[in-house]
C-alpha cells in the first residue's frame, strides 16, 4: 500500500511534527515498513526521535534535494531506535534551501525524484512539514499521495485552513492531479471549552468524513517525549496522548484496508 | 522613544500574534500612538483586529513591499477600532512576496525604507512575523531597533533559539548592526508541569535581565478575543490574559523610562 502522506498545515504550532512522529513511530509498531521524512529547516522531527545534529552517508534531506539527481538514495537515511521507522533528517541548512532551490532545474519535483526509488522499500512515507506554503511544502505537496491536516481547534487554525486548501487546489491542477486528503486530525482538543467545540463542529461540516474519529487531547506526556529523543508512544505508550496516536493509526490503516 | 519592535520566532504557534496585536493595544490604550504591521502571509495580526480582507487606499503589505519605492506609506495604513493604534495589513500576496523580493533591488531593506518616514509619527512600531527565517522576517530584523521573542515552554521551542540567535547575529554584522534583543517573553506558561519550569529556568539562565518579568498564562480568553476581531485587552480586559499583557506593556515602557 506504499503511500507518501504529507503532514502539512501553515499555521504555526498545531502538532504537525508530534503527529507525523507518532503517526510514523505507531505505524512501525504495528509492523508497516515506514520512513519519516524531515523537510522542515527546524529539524524538530529529526531531534524529536534522537537523531540530532545526525547525517546519512551522504547527508541529509538538504543535500538529498539541493545535490546531483543521480545520488542513491539510501545514502540519506537513518535506522530509528524503533524497529521498521527509517528517517531522512533534516540539518538548519533547509532554511537556505528555499532561496537555493528556485534555481535549481525542477525545482518542485526534487522531493518527488528523491522518494520515487524509495517507494517500494516503505509501505509508508511520512513527510513532516515546515509553517509555510513555500518551495519546501510544495515539495512535499508534489510529492505526496495525500496529505494529513492537522488542526488545532482555534480560531486562527480556522482560517488558515482557506489558504492551504487552495494551495492543494493549484498543486493539483499544474504538478499533482492525485493529491488528496487523508484526513484532518483535531489536536491539543480541550472540550471543556465553547471555542474548541465551535471549531470541531466548523470543521466537521466542511471536511465531513474526512475528519478523523480520534481526536488528540492536550496531554503533557505529548510535550515532554521530544526532550528525551523518543516518541511518546514509546515513552509512555500508557498515557492519554500515546493512545490516541496508537488509535489514530489503526484508523488510517482500517481506511485504507477499505479502499 | 520612537522604536521598532519585530516580534518574532520561527518556531509556530509560539503567541508572537497575540503578543504582537496585545502589546500594541495596551500601549495604545497607555496613550502610546503605536503602529501594528503584519508582515506574515497568513493575515492573523490584521484578522485578530478585525480587519480581515481590508486594505489602505494604496493596498496592504504586500503592495508597500514590493511596489515602486515612491509610494506615500500613508496609503497602507488603516485606523484600529482603539484609539492611537493604525495597523499596516497584511493579505495572502504575502505568500508569494518571498519568491518575489529575491530578484527586486535593496530586497533585505524594502520594510525598513517603507517605515522609515513613519518613524516620528509613531511611539512604537511593532512588527508581526511569520514562522519562518526567510526573506519576510529578515526584512522585519533590518527594520527593527530590537526583538521580543515569545517563547512556548517547551522543548521545541528551546532548541530553536539558537538558530534564531545565530541569525540576528548574521544581521547585526551585515545589515543591522544596531538590532538588539528587547526581551524574551515566557508565553502559555503552565506552573503545574515540570517541562514549564524547567524551560523557563534554561531560558532565564541564558538570556538573564532579559527575560520579562510578566509571564503569560495559558488563558482561553487569549484564543476566543481573535474570533471577534478584537485584542484580549479590549475583549476582555478583566482576564488573567489581558491583565499580563497589559502588565507586559508597562514593564517595557519603564524599561525605556530606565533606558
Ligand atoms: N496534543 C498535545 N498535547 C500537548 N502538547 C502538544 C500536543 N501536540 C503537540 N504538543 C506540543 O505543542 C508544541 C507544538 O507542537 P508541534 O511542534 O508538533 O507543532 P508543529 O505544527 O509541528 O509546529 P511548527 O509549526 O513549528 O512546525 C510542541 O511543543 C509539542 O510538544
Ligand atoms: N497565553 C495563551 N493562552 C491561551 N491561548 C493562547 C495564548 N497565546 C496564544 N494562544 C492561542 O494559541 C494559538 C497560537 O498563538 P499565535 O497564533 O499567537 O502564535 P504565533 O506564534 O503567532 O503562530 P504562527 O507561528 O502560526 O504565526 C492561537 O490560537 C492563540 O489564540
Ligand atoms: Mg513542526
Ligand atoms: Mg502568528
Amino acid at each position: 500500500m506504499s503511500r507518501i502522506i504529507a503532514v502539512t498545515n501553515q499555521k504555526g504550532g498545531v502538532g504537525k511534527t508530534t503527529t507525523a512522529i507518532n503517526v510514523a513511530a505507531a505505524l512501525a509498531l504495528a509492523g508497516q515498513r515506514v520512513l519519516l521524512v524531515d523537510v522542515d529547516p527546524q529539524g524538530n522531527a529529526t531531534s524529536g526521535v534522537g537523531l540530532k545534529n545526525q547525517a546519512g552517508p551522504l547527508g541529509t534531506v538538504y543535500q538529498a534535494l539541493t545535490g546531483d539527481e543521480a545520488q542513491d538514495p539510501d545514502g540519506f537515511l537513518l535506522q530509528s531506535s524503533i524497529d521498521g521507522l527509517m528517517v531522512a533528517p533534516a540539518d538548519r541548512n533547509l532554511t537556505g534551501a528555499e532561496l537555493e532551490l528556485i534555481a535549481l532545474p525542477n525545482r518542485e519535483r526534487r522531493l518527488a525524484d528523491f522518494l520515487a526509488p524509495l517507494r517500494d522499500r516503505f509501505d509508508v512515507i511520512v513527510i513532516d512539514c515546515p509553517p509555510s506554503l513555500g518551495l519546501l511544502t510544495l515539495n512535499a505537496l508534489v510529492a505526496a499521495d495525500t496529505v494529513l491536516i492537522p488542526l488545532h481547534c482555534e480560531y486562527f487554525a480556522l482560517e488558515g485552513l482557506a489558504d492551504l486548501v487552495a494551495t492543494m487546489r493549484r498543486v493539483r491542477a499544474a504538478l499533482n492531479p492525485a493529491l488528496d486528503i487523508e484526513g484532518v486530525l483535531l489536536t491539543m482538543y480541550d472540550e471543556r471549552t465553547n471555542l474548541g467545540q465551535q471549531v470541531a463542529a466548523d470543521v466537521r461540516a466542511f471536511f465531513k468524513e474526512k475528519v478523523y474519529d480520534t481526536v488528540i487531547p492536550r496531554n503533557i506526556r505529548l510535550g515532554e517525549a521530544p526532550s528525551h529523543g523518543l516518541p511518546a508512544v514509546t515513552y509512555d505508550p500508557r498515557s492519554r496522548g500515546a493512545e490516541a496516536y496508537t488509535a489514530l493509526a489503526h484508523e488510517i490503516l482500517a481506511r485504507h484496508v477499505a479502499d
